[in-house]
C-alpha cells in the first residue's frame, strides 16, 4: 500500500486519536487556479488545512521495514477557510442577488464543499467580504452578496499580516536566488517596504482568483 | 529521504541493512 | 593473526603488521610483494609483504615457504607461525581491503579500478617497509595486469630499490611466497570468522570458494540477493557475477546522476506551451518554487 509522509502540527495528533474519522483529506477547489486540490480537514476543531507537497527528482522513502517510492513529502498548514467561501461568493456574485449561504456553496464537481458550512464563527467571517441581509418574514435566514471594497479592505490586512511575518521570518524578498542554497542569513534585511508588499501580494494571490489579484494589486 | 529513487512500495529489510549515519 | 579491527568494522580497510626485526634496519634486505583473494566475488582482498635481510635469505628458503599455491591452509596457518617465531629476521605487514572498499572504489563516481587499488595497496606497503627503516634493496613483485606498467610505475616510484615484475614470482622468490602465505592466511581468517552486519538469515556461510565460478557461490548469491539492498557487504558488488543477479534480482535504483537528462530537451517541450497557456496556468508563488513546494492535487 502506498504511504504518505506528513509534516502536521504536533496539536492534530490528539484529534485523530479522539475520533477515528477526526481528519478528513478532502478534494476542494484551489481557489487560485479553480483546479482541484487536497485539503485537511479536521472535524473536532473545524479547521481547514491546505497540503502541499515537496517534490523532487530521484527521492524515496524508508519508513520502517518498507520502501516507499517518490519521497514526497507533504505539509499541512492552517488555511483561512474564507478563501475557499470566497471563491463560490465571487461566483455567485455575479448574479448581483443576495442569496442564502447554502445555495452559493454548492459544486458537483468537489462536493465537500459543503463542510465548509460547518466552520463555527461562519458569520462572523464572511463580514469580512459580505453584504448581508436578513429576511424578517422568512425564519430569519441570512443573505449574502459578494462585497468587493470589503473584500479588499479585508485582503489588504492579510497583505499587511504577511509583510510583518516575512520580516520577522527573515524571508528573502529582494532579488530572484536561483536555490535557497543561497540564502544567506543576513541577506540586505533593509529590502524595500514596496519589495515586501509586491512578494506578500504575490503570496496572497496565491488563494485568489486572477482577477481579484489584480484588483487587488491596485487597490 | 533517499536521494534515490526506488520505484517500489513495498516492505523492505531497512533494519538489517541500513544504519541511519547523523 | 588478530584481525579484531577489521571484525570491529569490515567495510574499510585495515593494515596489520609484524615487529620490524632490528637487523633489517642494519641489513639490505629483499622485500616480497602479493595477493591473496583477487578473483573471488566474496570477501577481502589481502596484499601482503615479506621482507628479510639478503644474507638470510637461504634461511628463509629452508623454512620451506615453497610455493604457497602447493601448501594447504593448515600447512600455510603452520608457516606463518614458524615465520613469527623466526621473527628475528623475517618481518611481513598486510593490507586488508574490505569488498565494500572494492566494490565503492570500483562503482564511485570516479572511476578507481581493481588494478589502480592493487598497485597502489602494493606501493602503499613498499613504502610503510621504508618508513619503519627497513633497508631495501630489492622488491619481487608477483604481476597483476601488464607488467611493463606494473614495473615501470613502481621502478618509477622506488628509484634506489631494484625493482622486478615478475609471473609467477611466488614460486620463484622465497620472500614472494612467504608474502603470498601470509596473505593467504590472513584472508582465510578474515573470510571465517566474517561477522555479517546485515544479520544474515539462517547465518548460511555454506558459499563454497568464493569464486564466481563455482556453483555453490553463485547459488550462495541468489539466496541472498535482496530486491532493495542488493546483498550483504560480504559481497563484491562490482563483480560481473553479481551484477547480473543484481539486473535480473533487484530493483532499479535511479540517482539524480545517473539519468544525465538533456537539458535542452526540457527547453524544447516547453517551447511547445503557446504563450498563452503557460500565462493562465499561474506558476505558483516564487516562495513556493525556490522551496520545492507546490499544492496538493491528489494524494
Amino acid at each position: 500500500a502506498r504511504q504518505h509522509v506528513f509534516l502536521l502540527p504536533e496539536y492534530l495528533k490528539d484529534a485523530s486519536k479522539k475520533m477515528k474519522s477526526g481528519l478528513m483529506f478532502i478534494k476542494l477547489v484551489n481557489p487560485c487556479s479553480g483546479e482541484g486540490a487536497i485539503y485537511l480537514f479536521n472535524i473536532c476543531l473545524q479547521q481547514l488545512f491546505e497540503i502541499k507537497v515537496f517534490k523532487e527528482k530521484h527521492h524515496s522513502w524508508f519508513i520502517n521495514q518498507s520502501v516507499q517510492s517518490g519521497g514526497l513529502l507533504h505539509f499541512a498548514t492552517p488555511m483561512d477557510p474564507l478563501f475557499l467561501l470566497l471563491h463560490y461568493l465571487i461566483k455567485a456574485g455575479k448574479e448581483g442577488k443576495f442569496q442564502p449561504l447554502d445555495q452559493v456553496v454548492v459544486d458537483d464537481k468537489f462536493p465537500n464543499c459543503i463542510l465548509l458550512l460547518k466552520l463555527p464563527e461562519l458569520e462572523k467571517l464572511l463580514r469580512h467580504v459580505t453584504e448581508e441581509r436578513v429576511n424578517p418574514e422568512i425564519d430569519k435566514k441570512k443573505y449574502y452578496k459578494f462585497s468587493k471594497e470589503k473584500t479588499l479592505k479585508w485582503l489588504e490586512k492579510k497583505v499587511n499580516q504577511t509583510v510583518a511575518a516575512l520580516k520577522t521570518n527573515n524571508v528573502n524578498v529582494g532579488a530572484r536566488v536561483q536555490s535557497t542554497a543561497f540564502f544567506s542569513g543576513d541577506q540586505d534585511s533593509s529590502g524595500k517596504e514596496e519589495d515586501y508588499i509586491r512578494y506578500a501580494h504575490g503570496l496572497i494571490s496565491d488563494y485568489i482568483s486572477k482577477e481579484l489579484s489584480d484588483d487587488l494589486s491596485k487597490y | 529521504l533517499l536521494p534515490c529513487e526506488v520505484p517500489v512500495n513495498q516492505p523492505a529489510p531497512v533494519g538489517r541493512f541500513f544504519t541511519p549515519a547523523i | 593473526m588478530d584481525l579484531s579491527e577489521l571484525e570491529r568494522d569490515n567495510t574499510g580497510r585495515c593494515r596489520l603488521n609484524s615487529p620490524v626485526p632490528a637487523v633489517c634496519r642494519k641489513q639490505p634486505c629483499a622485500l616480497g610483494v602479493d595477493e591473496a583473494g583477487r578473483g573471488p566475488v566474496l570477501g577481502p582482498m589481502v596484499y601482503a609483504i615479506c621482507y628479510c635481510p639478503l644474507s638470510r635469505l637461504a634461511d628463509l628458503e629452508a623454512l620451506k615457504v615453497a610455493d604457497s599455491k602447493t601448501l594447504s591452509e593448515s600447512e600455510r596457518d603452520r608457516l606463518f607461525a614458524r615465520m613469527k617465531e623466526d621473527g628475528d629476521f623475517v618481518g611481513w605487514a598486510l593490507d586488508v581491503l574490505s569488498p565494500n572498499l572494492i566494490s565503492t572504489s570500483m562503482l564511485g563516481r570516479v572511476k578507481y579500478n581493481l588494478n589502480s587499488l592493487s598497485h597502489d595497496t602494493a606501493a602503499g606497503l613498499v613504502q610503510y617497509a621504508l618508513d619503519q627503516g627497513v633497508k631495501v634493496a630489492q622488491v619481487f613483485v608477483d604481476t597483476v595486469g601488464m607488467p611493463e606498467t606494473y614495473q615501470q610505475r613502481l621502478q618509477q616510484r622506488f628509484p634506489g630499490i631494484e625493482v622486478t615484475v615478475k609471473a609467477k614470482a611466488d614460486s620463484l622468490y622465497p620472500v614472494v611466497s612467504a608474502a603470498s602465505i601470509c596473505a593467504k592466511v590472513a584472508r582465510d581468517q578474515a573470510v571465517k570468522n566474517w561477522k555479517f552486519v546485515e544479520k544474515l538469515q539462517d547465518s548460511d556461510t555454506d558459499y563454497g570458494s568464493g569464486y564466481p565460478n563455482d556453483p555453490k557461490t553463485k547459488a550462495w548469491l541468489r539466496r541472498h540477493v535482496e530486491p532493495v539492498f542488493g546483498f550483504p557487504q560480504f559481497v563484491r558488488f562490482s563483480w560481473r557475477t553479481a551484477q547480473s543477479i543484481l539486473e535480473k534480482e533487484a530493483e532499479d535504483v535511479v540517482w539524480d546522476d545517473s539519468v544525465a537528462e538533456d537539458q535542452e530537451g526540457v527547453g524544447r517541450i516547453t517551447a511547445y506551451f503557446d504563450e498563452g497557456l503557460r500565462s493562465r496556468t499561474r506558476l505558483p508563488h516564487r516562495y513556493f518554487q525556490e522551496r520545492g513546494l507546490a499544492p496538493a492535487a491528489t494524494l
